[in-house]
């Protein structure tokens, strides 16, 4: 995945069954954001794999002052790759069992 | 406490707390 400065990290293990799944958030290199960032720590919140958008979480985090709507994309790119990679991994593991 | 919660108005819990530093070491 594209290094946006931001990570995304499992918050806990994935059983591969759950649709919600705690990730964790923070930033490495602020210098990749456009806005201000004021250093708040890891942002831990729970992801519907199949229900939610992650564009649509990372809109939540800039309304809830983490984040500078300017970095809204890059926030939610994150999250998208982090997701996607999730759910490889779950796929790649049904078909191992197949 | 070192961790602080912040519901948005969405009903969403974001939960912060200190970035453990072996993870930002870690590359």
């Amino acid at each position: 995945a594209e290094d946006t400065g931001v990570r995304v990290e499992l918050a806990e293990e994935d059983d591969g069954k759950k649709a919600s799944i705690a990730l964790k958030l923070w930033v490495e290199d602020h210098k990749k954001l456009k806005g201000k960032y004021k250093e708040s720590g890891a942002i831990e919140f729970t992801f519907d794999l199949e229900k939610e958008v992650p564009e649509v979480v990372a809109q939540e985090m800039v309304e809830s002052g983490f984040f500078h709507e300017s970095d809204a994309k890059t926030v939610g790119k994150s999250i998208r790759d982090r997701v996607a990679l999730i759910k490889w991994r779950r796929e790649r593991t049904v078909s191992a069992a197949a | 406490s070192a961790t602080a919660q912040v519901v948005h108005s969405a009903g969403r819990r974001f939960i912060v707390s200190p970035v453990p530093e072996a993870r930002l070491k870690e590359q």
